[in-house]
């Protein structure tokens, strides 16, 4: 079976984990 | 920190539900592959939301797709 997970799929960037400015 | 309802996400526009299921389900799959969770995350976003929150409720449905998508990102940078 393959997978349709896309390999290539943007990056999610989390806001909770992100630098404080 | 409450679950996250299918009411909620109707709610907001499309692109910040998609941002909203990625909130909760970064910290579940950083718990599993702390180093490819932006990209595991982003991976499970495409898929429907509806999905998604089946996922948020199950763990085992969750931690099979996160292992999925590992196997793909692997068989990817094998190329």
């Amino acid at each position: 079976r393959k997978s349709t997970l896309n390999p290539n799929a943007k990056e999610f960037n989390p806001r909770a984990f992100a630098q404080p400015k | 920190q409450e679950p996250l309802t299918s009411s909620m996400l109707a709610a907001a526009p499309p692109q910040e539900q998609k941002q909203l299921l990625g909130e909760r389900l970064y910290p579940l799959i950083h718990s599993m592959h702390s180093a490819l969770a932006g990209k595991i995350t982003g991976m499970l976003l495409e898929i429907d939301n509806s999905e998604l929150l089946h996922m948020l409720e199950s763990p085992e449905s969750l931690h099979a797709k996160v292992e999925e998508a590992v196997a793909v990102l692997q068989a990817h940078q094998a190329k």
